[in-house]
């Protein structure tokens, strides 16, 4: 963990007033790479190393603690600040239905989430519709379907309609029975895939959620940070999701993408059941970063 | 004089966050730095050029180390599970690989064992029909260990080449999942006069994670070679170098679509070359 690395950088040290400059260096070296094996985007490790060494020299050396418990300290917390400290609830609209959509890479988890979502919803009074609008991957709709099934909320498809013209049906129709939310469903694809980007703008435009969510696999790796501002820049979110959080990925990836977008990680998926989904807390994440 | 320059303590680091960049992690991007460090010197190299050419080679030395894939038995029907944690590809890179053995002549058939998860089975299907080849398929719920069984009892007797057995995701951590997986294998090892193998598939966007990974499933199968899914994105698949490095297993396939003819054969020379 990183307190045992750092007593062995502090070892060294013996009743000296502060830490020094040369002290702190030997202690930032263990916390880069600890942050770099946590998956932890690379520049973003360089920043934040560089705010932590500056709270870090001139500590005092203080008698209840060690030094690396000191360090630990600030790393920490300043990791919490990162992490936390923003909105992180759902917005809803004031007229209904309000909309939400899921938005992110290949097999992230959105269809499991988007069920998930429902179930959390409904269990809070409200009345939820799902939106099948993945009109691309084989038997992705039948997914989405039987997933309606279990948790008996309405999944809304229509065949050979585009994803736009299926969103804007299921609207009307949630409109019609009276639905008060709509968690639209899409397709995994590329941030780099300029056509499919299109696609979720499109739909936005269309009908504007009042929240889009940009759901990460948590043992996403440095390209975390080109995802979420890509996504950031082109269709625009207002926070995450972080799935399959019930694995041992250390999730370095959340750090990245909230530091660099600035944008709330709202909730964790836990399991792949449909009640497997809670909300992020920002001091077991970072915890599990820090190893 | 300028060329001389070209070797300053920022090359030394941006190299190294180049491959930590690419998700190989602290430990395989020293070696590789350390290992392309020793060229440089003793061939005398000074030229930008030279110098990523020394990298690039480092990089195709170290996956090379890993080996190829082993000799696939040769006892028929072979059995080939595709494998790995949930959402990483191995449904579609199951057919890729039917498809792709179809069109070297194999006859092949899928088991579709993913019997968990909502409308596993349906793509798994869907799939076997746009290959144009046969699909064994239980209900949803079943025991996976069971399809293994009745898709060799299939291909034994319709003289298939190879099986495909598409598993459910499963994370590595999750005991009980990983045991299915091993009950999956010694079905398929008692009914099969050669042995099963197995192809690990990683998603490309994997950071440190996939070594755990590639290191659990090792242990409940026979891991011959890894799929690298996703690389047609952004990310670089680093974190192989790693998983190679620690427990020698080849990358064998890189997916680059989500159609059925996006996977290619793993070309170490290319893949250094996407990297530098
Ligand atoms: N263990 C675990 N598995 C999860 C979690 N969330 C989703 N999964 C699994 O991850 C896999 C992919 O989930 P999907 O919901 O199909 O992902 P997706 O983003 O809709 O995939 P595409 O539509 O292809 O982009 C499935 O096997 C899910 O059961 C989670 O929190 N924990
Ligand atoms: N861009 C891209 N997408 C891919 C590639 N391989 C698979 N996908 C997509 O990734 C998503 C998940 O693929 P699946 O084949 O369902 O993954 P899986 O591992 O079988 O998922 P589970 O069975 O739920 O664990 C789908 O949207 C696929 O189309 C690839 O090489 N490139
Ligand atoms: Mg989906
Ligand atoms: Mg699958």
């Amino acid at each position: 963990s990183l307190s045992d690395r750092l007593q062995g950088v502090f070892a060294k040290l013996r009743g000296q007033g502060k830490l020094t400059e040369k002290d702190v260096d030997a202690a930032m070296r263990e916390i880069r790479m600890v942050l770099l094996e946590a998956d932890v985007n690379y520049k973003v490790v360089k920043q934040f190393v560089e705010h932590v060494k500056e709270r870090a020299v001139g500590e005092g050396v203080t008698k209840s603690v060690t030094p690396a418990q000191q360090v630990v300290k600030i790393v920490y917390d300043e990791m919490v600040d990162i992490l936390g400290g923003t909105q992180q609830a759902l917005k809803f609209a004031s007229h209904p239905p309000s909309v939400i959509m899921l938005v992110g890479l290949q097999g992230s988890g959105k269809t499991t989430a988007a069920a998930k979502l429902a179930v959390m919803l409904r269990r809070q009074g409200r009345d939820p519709m799902l939106v099948a609008a993945d009109i691309y991957r084989p038997a992705a709709v039948e997914q989405l379907q039987t997933l309606g099934g279990q948790i008996d909320v309405p999944v809304a498809y229509y065949r050979h309609k585009s994803a736009v013209a299926i969103v804007e049906e299921a609207l009307r129709e949630a409109t019609r029975t009276g639905r008060d939310v709509v968690i639209l469903d899409t397709a995994g694809r590329l941030h780099i895939d300029e056509d499919m980007m299109q696609e979720l703008v499109d739909i936005k435009s269309s009908v504007p959620p009042g929240e889009s969510l940009l759901v990460v696999d948590a043992m996403t790796g440095q390209d975390a940070v080109n995802v979420a501002l890509a996504f950031l820049d082109k269709v625009d979110f207002d926070g995450i999701i972080l799935t399959k959080m019930d694995g041992d990925a250390r999730g370095g990836a959340a750090l990245s993408m909230k530091s660099v977008t600035g944008k709330p990680i709202k909730l964790a998926s836990v399991g792949e059941k449909v009640n497997d989904l809670e909300v992020f807390h920002p001091d077991r994440v970072a915890s599990r970063i820090l190893g | 004089a300028a060329a001389r320059k070209a070797i300053t303590p920022e090359f030394w680091t941006e190299a190294e966050d180049a491959l930590i960049a690419a998700d190989a992690g602290v430990a395989c991007s020293a070696r590789i730095v350390e290992n392309a460090k020793k060229r440089i010197i003793s061939e005398g190299i000074r030229d930008i050029e030279g110098l990523k050419d020394a990298f690039r080679r480092e990089v195709v030395a170290m996956l090379e180390s890993f080996g190829e894939p082993p000799e696939p038995p040769p006892e028929r029907p072979r059995v080939i599970f595709i494998a790995g944690v949930n959402g990483v590809g191995k449904t579609t890179t199951a057919a890729k690989i039917g498809f792709l053995l179809k069109e070297k002549g194999n006859k092949i058939l899928f088991a579709a064992a993913d019997t968990f998860r909502a409308a596993g089975i349906e793509q798994m299907e869907m799939w076997a029909s746009r290959v144009v080849a046969p699909v064994v398929s239980h209900q949803a719920g079943g025991d996976p260990a069971a399809v293994v069984y009745d898709s060799i009892e299939s291909a034994k007797a319709k003289s298939i080449d190879t099986v495909l057995v598409d598993t459910a995701g499963r994370l590595h951590t999750k005991k009980n999942l990983m045991e299915e997986l091993g009950k999956m294998w010694r079905v398929a090892d008692r009914q099969l006069p050669g042995r099963p193998e197995a192809i690990l598939v990683i998603d490309a966007t994997t950071g440190q994670n996939g070594v755990s990974q590639a290191r659990i499933f090792g242990e409940v199968l026979d891991v011959s070679s890894i799929a690298l899914t996703k690389m047609d994105g952004s990310a670089k698949g680093g974190v192989v170098m790693a998983i190679g490095m620690e427990l020698g297993i080849p990358v064998a396939y890189i997916g680059v679509g989500e159609g059925i003819s996006d996977l290619k054969p793993f070309d170490p020379e290319q893949y250094a070359t996407a990297l530098f």
